[in-house]
């Protein structure tokens, strides 16, 4: 199924979920 | 999701005009497949038999076309340009709009620089504006679910013109390259996830050393700070001393 | 007080037909309308084929009154007469070209009617009276709350008040006018909240203006070709030159277009900015400027550096959890799609 396969690509590209510099800080 | 959702009758048309057609009479398809501004996935074409059947023919140039659609980059199309025809200006345009997705395949910080090489780009306002228009808010002629949030692109994420790059927040997926389908697998393993709520917790644990590393360097550095402090501070209150003797 | 009351009558009669709308309104404006001397009711009618349409004025005397609305260029009038013999009524014309002047008096009329339409069991006049009223918003350029007026009128039920009937097409004459009005309104959480209402309602997907509404609910630049489809739908006042040489519609698509960016960039430069909005970089920091200082936007400003940084209306923690619940949405998604087709 390559619509669901997409699908999956997309989603594991997804996380993680921010990498921001700021996001960082405010995770730490 | 929405872009496969959206696609998906596009998709079901060209696989029926591929079904019934063969030969050179798929070239025109396929240039018409991927022009279309509503397909960005081209695997259920190829997997149609008469289009496999162009392989090792004096057509298999169509399918390498296709191919080059379904898995490959406009930096693909520059070094095989000579073996290829020359695409329409729709099919450049697409090609770069997956070239987008495959570099947030990897990172999710594009920088701007790889941007405009990997696009033949030669100036921030044209990327930035191809990214907007053709990437963000591509899908636009496409109808909108009024349930659906306020998306409808290939990617969605942030510009940042001082550092020069764009944070990509989401992409959208493209047609899976033979033997990517293990590395997949091997991502699903590592992430756990099927408990959907951990996730995210999940990716956090697995570097939760490194995160007491960098605490422990962050408590350092405080440290580190604070005696700078405060000998600076004995040395001003030394100076204001001397200066206070000289002037009385 | 009668004799001046004749006066001013002739003297309303006589600048109406000089086409002197405003200075027929303000005489008969001076009338003291709470004297109850008046045994007559005298209607003065007037028919123009120009087709300019609106109801901007009336009088009234005795806690009863005539309102009377105007609408494309043929006249119809209505009364809620329990004393008709001591009606007064004027019909006050404004031509949209002399918006400024006449808003300001048109207002102070219905302003006056407000407190009769209050006590007032009359269906058909309270329509009129809220048509009027939005009407005036709209030619205040009050946008956003013309627009909530334009809205509940576009939801009457009823296809019949008293001796009025209602058609489709003046409902959705409504609701187009509702979404012109919020689109022209100044961006920010308020239009927002309103563009969101409009957007879900089915309605709207059937107007002509439906595409650009779409695209100003999503928050996506808009580019010269919808711009200019979209200022063919305007009145002449709402797109009337402002102090700073921009028209209003100008002003309301460099400030959505300026929200939009602040949605696609964490920060740009007031040059790169200036060339987005079509704009000198000095303008679109004052725009800017003024947006954050009212609170329509959220950001700051780096004069030294030239560069506006936006900032998101949630903390990136809160976004990091929004993302996470997308992801899960996602992957339930495909679980679905999945245990469809049976795997």
């Amino acid at each position: 199924e390559s619509s669901l396969l997409r699908q999956v690509s997309s989603l594991l590209r997804r996380l993680p979920a921010i990498e921001s510099e700021k996001f960082q800080d405010d995770f730490l | 999701m929405e872009i496969e959702e959206k696609q998906a009758e596009v998709i079901d048309h060209f696989v029926k005009q591929a079904s019934a057609q063969k030969g050179s009479a798929l070239g025109s398809v396929f240039v018409e497949a991927t022009s279309h501004p509503s397909l960005f996935a081209f695997s259920e074409i190829l997997a149609v038999p008469t289009v496999a059947e162009l392989e090792g023919t004096d057509n298999s140039v169509h399918l390498e076309v296709l191919r080059l659609f379904a898995y490959g980059t406009w930096s693909d199309y520059k070094r095989k340009s000579g073996k290829l025809p020359q695409l329409v200006p729709d099919q450049v345009l697409k090609l770069k709009q997956l070239t987008v997705l495959t570099l947030a395949e990897t990172k999710k910080v594009l920088s701007y620089d790889q941007l405009m090489l990997e696009l033949d780009v030669t100036n921030v306002r044209e990327l930035e504006d191809f990214l907007i228009n053709d990437c963000m808010y591509a899908v636009r002629n496409m109808y909108l679910q009024l349930s659906e949030l306020s998306f409808g692109g290939l990617v969605r994420g942030k510009l940042d013109q001082l550092r020069r790059y764009f944070e990509v927040q989401f992409a959208a997926g493209r047609d899976l390259r033979p033997g990517q389908l293990g590395s997949m697998i091997q991502t699903l393993s590592n992430c756990f996830w099927l408990c959907s709520l951990e996730l995210a917790s999940s990716t956090r644990l697995a570097t939760s050393d490194n995160l007491l590393v960098t605490i422990q360097d962050k408590i350092k550095w405080a440290d580190t700070m604070s005696e700078l402090d405060k000998k600076h501070r004995k040395e001003l209150e030394d100076r204001v001393m001397e200066v206070k003797k000289a002037v009385s | 007080e009668e004799q001046v009351l004749i006066i001013r009558e002739k003297l309303a009669e006589l600048y109406e037909s000089e086409q002197q709308w405003s200075k027929a309104a303000q005489m008969l404006s001076g009338i003291d309308l709470d004297s109850g001397m008046r045994s007559e009711s005298t209607i003065l009618f007037s028919v123009s084929d120009d087709g300019c349409s609106g109801i901007y004025s009336f009088l009234s005397i005795d806690g009863t009154f005539i309102f009377v609305i105007w609408l494309s260029g043929s006249l119809m009038t209505h009364s809620d007469c329990r004393n008709v013999s001591k009606l007064l009524v004027y019909i006050l014309r404004m031509s949209w070209s002399n918006v400024d002047d006449d808003a300001v008096n048109a207002e102070a009329f219905i302003n006056k009617a407000s407190f009769l339409v209050s006590n007032s069991q009359h269906e058909v006049l309270i329509l009129q009276y809220k048509v009027c009223y939005a009407r005036i918003l709209d030619l205040k350029r009050k946008f956003l709350e013309a627009a909530l007026r334009y809205y509940d009128i576009s939801q009457i039920e009823k296809r019949q008040i008293g001796d009025e009937t209602i058609d489709e097409d003046a409902l959705e004459q409504a609701l187009s006018a509702a979404v012109t009005c919020t689109i022209l309104a100044a961006a920010g959480p308020q239009r927002s909240r309103v563009l969101a209402t409009l957007y879900k309602d089915e309605r709207c997907s059937k107007l002509k203006i439906y595409p650009i509404l779409q695209k100003v609910y999503l928050e996506r630049i808009l580019r010269k070709p919808e711009i200019d489809a979209f200022s063919e739908e305007l009145k002449p006042h709402q797109k009337a030159l402002l102090p700073d040489n921009y028209t209003v519609l100008d002003r309301a698509i460099i400030e959505h277009n300026l929200l939009s960016a602040s949605k696609l960039y964490t920060n740009i430069r007031f040059d790169e900015l200036g060339t987005l909005l079509g704009i000198p970089p000095h303008k679109a920091e004052k725009i800017a400027s003024r947006m954050i200082c009212e609170d329509r936007m959220r950001g700051s400003i780096d004069q030294v550096e030239a560069v506006i940084h936006f900032e998101d209306d949630t903390e990136e923690l809160q976004q990091w959890d929004q993302q996470i619940v997308g992801v899960c949405q996602a992957l339930n998604d495909i679980l679905d799609s999945m245990a469809k087709k049976g795997m």
